[in-house]
């Protein structure tokens, strides 16, 4: 029995297509944080056991987008930060399996971390997501949005991001988070626990005084409802895989929001092992 | 009168002595393109 190991072209339409089923993957399984764009294709093999059976072994370069993973904007529409912002990247390592021409996920793992490159005088520099005086500035800058909306009071589901940038008045704070509807009584304010509760992101701009703030509601996704069964469409996301280990951006240590880290039911060689092959470009290898 | 230079039909692997001094075997396969930025 031999297994064969297929290197194609990176940019081949077979790594293409494995690339992007990875992408809208790895975007459903994080329930925080931004969407991510596929970047680069880094390697790719494709290996067919005896039976027929093929795996993609795939190593891929995400960035981070402006659009929050509640947002129902497909991917491909979404900006990718520039790395002056401080964009936020994640180097995944994916295993699909192909069954009946259709390639399924089995296992992942990724690593996030913010670009340091493009640093510059005077750019916003990322905040923790516990920064205190920043927390007060999105509360401040919620309450101008509030006192703006009418017999709807929103509520913060989750700070995206937070920034300073320093200008000639001193520091700026930049702010991106997403808010949901609420109920509330006496000042206190709970999320409406409803599928079709509004649901938006906000940024705001400017000192804890004085500052601008701009939302945008996601349009509600009626549920899909049939005879037997009412399925939420939106803005429910898919379920957690079972199995993952790690990684949930509220679990790590506030800097941004990361990409879930692992998720191996069985964990294999084929996401950790190094490549001893340096002959990239031979088509087919034969292994024994 | 125009020569043309045999060229081996299967590329060699990019990281072969033949490869390193001849360009045109040299076939960029990975990493892919970059879609927005280094």
């Amino acid at each position: 029995a031999q297994i064969n190991v297929l290197r194609p072209m990176c940019d081949s339409p077979e790594a293409e297509e494995a690339a992007m089923v990875a992408q809208d993957y790895l975007n459903a399984q994080h329930t925080h944080g931004y969407k991510y764009a596929l970047n680069r294709i880094e390697d790719i093999k494709i290996i067919t056991m005896p039976t027929g059976d093929n795996t993609y072994v795939l190593e891929i370069d995400l960035l981070e987008t402006d659009c929050h993973v509640l947002d129902p904007t497909p991917v491909a529409n979404c900006t990718v930060r520039p790395k002056v912002l401080t964009a936020v990247e994640g180097d995944c390592d994916v295993v699909l399996k192909k069954v009946g021409g259709a390639l399924t996920v089995t296992e992942f793992k990724c690593k996030t971390e913010e670009s340091t490159e493009d640093f510059c005088l005077g750019c916003p520099t990322l905040l923790p997501l516990n920064d205190t005086r920043a927390l007060d500035f999105v509360h401040a800058s919620l309450a101008t949005f509030n006192n703006n909306t009418v017999n709807v009071t929103y509520t913060i589901l989750e700070v995206g991001r937070m920034s300073t940038q320093i200008v000639s008045g001193g520091p700026v704070y930049l702010a991106e988070y997403v808010v949901v509807e609420a109920n509330c009584t006496d000042g206190a304010c709970v999320p409406l626990n409803d599928p079709i509760a509004e649901h938006g992101i906000c940024t705001a701009k400017g000192f804890t005084a004085a500052h601008s703030v701009n939302c945008k509601m996601f349009p509600i996704l009626m549920p899909i409802v049939d005879a037997n069964n009412t399925v939420p469409a939106a803005p429910v996301l898919p379920p957690m895989v079972h199995g993952h280990t790690g990684g949930l951006s509220h679990k790590h240590g506030l800097r941004h929001h990361k990409l879930t880290t692992l998720y191996s039911p069985v964990l294999t060689s084929l996401l950790s092992a190094e490549s001893a092959e340096s002959a990239e470009v031979v088509p087919v290898v034969h292994v024994v | 009168i125009l020569f043309k230079r045999d060229v081996a039909a299967a590329s060699a692997p990019a990281d072969t002595p033949a490869a390193q001094t001849d360009p045109l075997l040299l076939v960029p396969v990975c990493p892919g393109r970059v879609r927005f930025f280094k």
